[in-house]
């Protein structure tokens, strides 16, 4: 069987929270290192990556291997059952048709059952080699919430560049332009506020704004979001559940046709 | 104009 409780249950409210507008269904692979789920947007131009690690649960248990398919909208009807302080623990018996997620209020005194129906998805896992990236930026989340946001309103596309000092999104439109720069600033004092830029290479690129924005909905998940880049190759945008895991996603560059 | 790749461009199936 698979059993794994979750002190914090509303880590499992964000992360599916940020995924279920850009991925419509999805299987949850379950072994005994951890709780992961890796899925392309509709349209495969986009790729999620979850990672939860077995000792980030209170208790974890998986007998053998499981990969259960649930549809992201009915797992966040549930989660959305569950409240913010709840722990939330979730169970399934091999070969079973459903996971039971059981919701427990901090004093103990209201626990709640609901159970999902599982489905069968057909999904194609994609193997993501390591790669060493041009530029790595880890930046405060809320910070690039703002900028992917206040640049869509004016473009549809953002060209990412960064150098050793600083990291620039600049976009056009039909109504103008615009450029926010964030300068490295490794504040020591604050350091919810920093940003931080280690650089082998100058990088440039541009990605849809679109994907950005849905990415940016997993930054309630994290203080920081870490983004590498290199050219021609798909950007990571990295959200790091502190002692749990990490939520990454993947967005191809945009090429001039 | 501009055109946006797959993944399955730069990441293979397993």
């Amino acid at each position: 069987m698979f059993e794994a409780r979750l002190q914090q249950g509303a880590l499992l409210k964000k992360v599916v929270e940020a995924i279920k507008d850009l991925i419509e269904d999805a299987n949850f692979d379950c072994n005994n290192s951890g709780f992961s789920l890796q899925a392309m947007d509709s349209s495969h131009v986009s790729l999620v990556a979850l990672s939860l690690r077995a000792d980030g649960f209170e208790h974890y248990r998986c007998d053998r291997n499981v990969s259960m398919g649930m549809k992201l909208a009915n797992l966040s009807k549930i989660l959305k059952c569950a409240g913010n302080d709840d722990a939330i623990t979730m169970k399934s018996e091999d070969n079973g048709d459903t996971i039971t997620f059981m919701f427990e209020s901090q004093n103990q005194e209201r626990l709640s059952e609901f159970d999902l129906k599982l489905m069968d998805i057909d999904s194609e896992h994609l193997g993501i080699p390591e790669a060493e990236y041009d530029a790595t930026v880890k930046l405060p989340s809320s910070e690039f919430q703002r900028i992917v946001k206040d640049l869509a309103s004016i473009g549809d596309t953002v060209e990412i560049s960064v150098t050793k000092d600083a990291v620039k999104f600049g976009t056009n439109g039909d109504i103008g332009s615009a450029n926010v720069m964030c300068r490295q600033n490794k504040s020591v004092d604050k350091p919810e506020e920093s940003t931080e830029i280690d650089i082998t290479e100058p990088v440039a690129l541009t990605f849809a704004l679109r994907y950005l924005n849905s990415f940016a909905k997993a930054t309630p998940l994290s203080s920081h979001v870490v983004l590498k880049l290199s050219k021609d190759l798909p950007i990571v945008v990295e959200y790091h559940i502190e002692n749990v895991g990490r939520l990454s996603f993947f967005l191809a560059p945009k090429v001039e046709e | 104009a501009s055109a946006q790749p797959r993944m399955l461009a730069f990441f293979k199936p397993l």
